[in-house]
């Protein structure tokens, strides 16, 4: 473990807590995906499948939980709750978000690390989290200006997997034999998809509006 | 043995 992976985790658990308090708290999930949500709960179901067998430490065990109770709780607020879903913005969140899931299935049968059940799996969680939070952006440029929590949410999400990079790129000149194109690219893809709301939501800050 | 490492990132 090192500074950049805690703060990438930290920021990641931020971004689930943002996106919760808003949901729990003003039982409202304007502006957010559910498109994307459920891309992530399938990202998280599918990359942790280990969780009963592989145990690195109770980090880490702890950390799949959060995220992967936190991701499905979402949705459930998202599709059942009858106060939240009400405010679900139905008519904005059409991206075809299942014609993402197919490509990186077939994606990851092609280029992996080992051909194994979990690998590929795994795998497929990487290539599907770095496009999963495309519907949530295209919704944001349909419904224009957005409230903070979700604008922080989006902020901290993207953040995070940046942090991951600069983990990756530390382990790589500390730890011998650390190389995983497939992990970096991904991460890397991912993080870029981030790059033009960083740029509107870093003019927020300086212009002190909302985020256009 | 790089890729029998265990995962050990999230």
């Amino acid at each position: 473990m090192n500074i950049f992976r805690l703060a990438g985790d930290m920021t990641h658990l931020a971004s689930v807590l943002v996106l919760l308090l808003k949901i729990h708290t003003i039982k409202s999930c304007a502006g957010v995906s559910l498109r994307t949500q459920e891309l992530y709960a399938i990202v998280f179901a599918t990359r942790y499948l280990d969780i009963f067998t592989s145990f690195v430490s109770v980090y880490n065990t702890f950390m799949k939980l959060v995220f992967l109770g936190s991701s499905f709780s979402i949705v459930w607020y998202m599709r059942y709750h009858k106060a939240v879903h009400r405010t679900y913005d139905r008519e904005q969140d059409t991206f075809r978000h299942w014609f993402l899931v197919l490509p990186c299935l077939v994606l990851a049968l092609l280029i992996h690390e080992k051909f194994t059940f979990l690998e590929v799996l795994w795998t497929f969680s990487l290539y599907l989290e770095a496009v999963a939070i495309l519907p949530q952006l295209v919704l944001l440029q349909r419904t224009r200006n957005i409230d903070n929590l979700t604008g922080q949410y989006i902020f901290l999400l993207g953040g995070y997997r940046g942090l991951y990079i600069l983990n990756w790129i530390y382990r790589y000149f500390t730890e011998p034999h650390f190389v995983h194109w497939i992990t970096w690219i991904a991460g890397l893809v991912q993080t870029l998809l981030y790059a033009d709301f960083f740029y509107y939501y870093f003019l927020r800050f300086i212009g002190g509006r909302g985020v256009e | 043995e790089a890729n029998n490492e265990k995962k050990d990132e999230l």
